[in-house]
């Protein structure tokens, strides 16, 4: 090797070495000069943009914040849709509902073969019958099978979260509530639940509805308790109404793996898709607005009747 | 997958029942809770009157 090295004959070339680095100078200037553009601009151009907003919290959360949830959650409402076998889906539906604790006999359609995929099966229908509504008519009804997570009054627009955590009732619904602002009396309610994923109308009341994009972190009772204000922070679906007392609003919260928030009478609404993302971000609250006032002239809103499926969550 | 619910309640003190008073005046009644934490619920059931 040595006698090799030494043998060869060593020709120097004149390579433009100048122009490379030349090259190189201006494009790392050419970089600099954009980030410092790109950061002056969101300083002062627009005080509406919504920042992206980082959470703050433990590690985990950090870690969450940088997975691609949203990609994710994509992926896995594709991967929902793929169609199952025929003969798997009576075992695949079977395993899934030991799983999650689901009672078939509830379920519309005894056949399981005629859900073609899990997204169909988690948007499957009761049958009529198995969820009576309370016959007492100053009963606020629950919109949802699920677990109360807490429930409070509201203080000076705080709402208590899980554990003491709060966040601000304008932060939840977005400001300028469409009514009288509720009063320091008004209760907050909030809520999980399980598949069906249907909510129902719990009083009779009439709605607008305003769309938040955001992140998709799950919405589980431990992020719940880790995770400072995750609910104005996921993407949500914020129906602002009335009822016989005043204000009244309910916010299905996005998740991971379901995704997609569908509201019945509103065809419009795409959650969870770069559409949304782009609607929300160009109004100036962050959210996209929808008003149902044509629905129904004197009620300036969508009326919902008392026990009325309104929509649910999908997956993907 | 989480719903929130926010509303007014009515003026009534929590947890006071509708009916007559001992002045003979009809109280409009509070709002009562039906549920606690961590307690199942299905569709239907009353949260609360």
């Amino acid at each position: 090797l040595g006698r090799a090295l030494r043998s060869t004959k060593i020709r120097w070339y004149p390579i433009p070495a100048a122009l490379g680095i030349g090259f190189l100078g201006l494009a790392q200037l050419y970089k600099i000069n954009e980030r410092e553009k790109k950061a002056r601009r969101e300083e002062e151009g627009e005080p509406y943009r919504r920042k992206r907003i980082r959470p703050t919290g433990p590690w985990q959360v950090q870690v969450m914040s940088t997975l691609p949830l949203k990609a994710m959650s994509r992926l896995w409402g594709r991967f929902n849709e793929l169609v199952i076998p025929y003969y798997l889906r009576v075992p695949g539906f079977k395993l899934y509902s030991w799983i999650f604790g689901v009672n078939l006999s509830e379920v519309s359609e005894p056949d399981l073969h005629a859900y073609p995929n899990l997204a169909a099966f988690f948007s499957r229908t009761l049958r009529p019958g198995v969820r009576p509504l309370d016959p007492n008519p100053s009963a606020l009804l629950s919109p949802a099978d699920g677990r109360v997570l807490s429930f409070g009054l509201i203080d000076g627009g705080e709402v208590e979260q899980v554990k003491g955590m709060t966040y601000s009732l304008d932060a939840l619904l977005g400001t300028s509530h469409p009514s009288s602002a509720p009063n320091l009396s008004s209760p907050s309610h909030l809520f999980a639940r399980e598949t069906p994923a249907h909510h129902h109308q719990h009083v009779e009341s009439e709605a607008l509805r305003r769309h938040f994009a955001g992140e998709l972190y799950s919405v589980s009772p431990y992020l719940q308790r880790t995770l400072p204000g995750l609910f104005t922070l996921n993407e949500r679906v914020a129906l602002l109404g009335r009822w016989r007392h005043g204000f009244f609003s309910m916010t299905p919260v996005g998740a991971t793996n379901v995704g997609s928030i569908v509201i019945n009478f509103d065809a419009e609404l795409r959650t969870n898709s770069l559409l949304s993302d782009k609607a929300a971000d160009k109004s100036p609250n962050g959210y996209a607005e929808a008003t149902y006032g044509a629905a129904s002239r004197v009620l300036h809103g969508r009326a919902l009747g008392r026990g009325e499926e309104m929509g649910g969550f999908r997956l993907g | 997958s989480t719903v929130v619910l926010v509303f007014e309640a009515p003026e009534g003190e929590m947890g006071e029942k509708e009916g007559w008073d001992g002045e003979g005046q009809w109280r409009k009644g509070g709002w009562n809770w039906g549920v606690r934490n961590g307690q199942r619920v299905k569709v239907g059931e009353a949260l609360g009157t």
